[in-house]
């Protein structure tokens, strides 16, 4: 594995983008990953729709029916996928674009999808291999604790105590080798994590938050997803 | 590391920005009192509030986040922490308005990513 790694630097990664006032960071987290699969498969980096997964992805948890996917009050990267794989793929952001509210009702077109997902799959607990995943199938929907992440403004996110209860869902988009640390007088490796909070929130709209020991739970929800190559179709 | 100040009133302030002002020679620099931080954050944010009672609660809200801002300071100091875009919102506003991350239950069945090799 390289010892650093961003996606940004290698055209997988739209700008940062703004959810507004909107519980809706799930469709956020899973556009980007098929954002990035898609780039991967096809060459082509094309902003995808949070909207039509707000409007019209309400999958259930198999395991727990009243549990599903509801626009601005929440929802699941893994549900969202599944949805996604069922509909046919996900269209364009200028498509259907994002309004932050969920009161429209759906208006998916299935001509005009431009990402298909293959498949997906959730990653193990072990951070070589999220950085494996990362590396080889492009950015990872996560979920993360986010009570650090209503104060952060720069640097890299290593509390000492943070809980592990997951409530937003963000994209892992990279990793370094040497955050500095000037308390603990020493290099930290880091995850890279892009927002949807706009680029006025954080390091212009992303995340810095230490490896090595599940800080936040951001280790215990990976997904990666694979797209279909639609120019051969 | 970074501790919160206090100004003369006793009232809290941000210890992450401090306002230095030219012009004043021998000067100390001039903390900022949490009136002036939430007049910057009011104007940096384009926030408006709908009448002085919501104002006087969100400046009290707002208070409260410094301090909270000071805490998770303590306990991240790898990180700078202080006020953002959020500091007029409580922590229960906050996680309904900008989080939304159902209750994670994995299928049993869910797709497990094949192990891949990290060496080399």
């Amino acid at each position: 594995l390289p010892e650093d790694f961003d996606w940004r630097e290698n055209g997988a990664v739209t700008p940062v983008k703004n959810q507004g006032s909107c519980g809706s960071c799930w469709s956020f987290s899973t556009t980007g990953a098929l954002e990035g699969a898609n780039f991967l498969a096809t060459g082509k980096l094309v902003s995808l729709s949070e909207q039509q997964l707000v409007d019209c992805d309400h999958e259930c948890d198999p395991e727990e029916p009243g549990s599903c996917d509801s626009g601005c009050n929440g929802g699941l990267m893994n549900s969202a996928f599944e949805y996604t794989l069922k509909a046919g793929g996900l269209m364009r952001e200028e498509d259907y674009p994002y309004t932050g509210t969920d009161r429209g009702t759906c208006k998916f077109d299935e001509s005009k999808i431009a990402a298909k997902v293959a498949n997906f799959s959730v990653v193990s607990l072990d951070e070589d291999q999220i950085a494996a995943n990362l590396v080889k199938n492009g950015p990872l929907a996560v979920a993360i604790n986010a009570v650090f992440m209503q104060t952060y403004i720069k640097g890299v996110s290593c509390p000492y105590i943070c809980s592990k209860r997951l409530d937003h869902g963000v994209l892992l988009v990279g990793y370094g080798s040497a955050g500095y640390a000037p308390v603990r007088m020493k290099d930290k490796p880091y995850w890279i994590i892009k927002n949807s909070w706009g680029e006025n929130w954080g390091e212009d709209g992303f995340y810095k938050i230490c490896r090595g020991r599940n800080v936040c739970g951001v280790d215990s929800m990976v997904s990666t997803v694979a797209a279909v190559n639609t120019n051969s179709q | 590391i970074s501790t919160a100040t206090f100004s003369a009133e006793g009232s809290e302030v941000d210890p992450f920005i401090r306002q230095v002002t030219d012009g004043h020679d021998g000067a100390e620099p001039q903390l900022l009192t949490a009136e002036h931080h939430f007049s910057l954050f009011k104007s940096r944010f384009k926030k408006s509030y709908g009448s002085q009672e919501e104002h006087d609660y969100r400046f009290k809200v707002f208070q409260d986040n410094l301090r909270r801002a000071a805490r998770h300071q303590k306990l991240d100091p790898s990180a700078s922490h202080g006020v953002t875009q959020f500091s007029d919102l409580t922590p229960r506003e906050f996680r309904r308005t900008y989080l939304g991350l159902r209750r994670l239950r994995l299928p049993k069945d869910a797709t497990e990513a094949p192990i891949l090799p990290t060496d080399n």
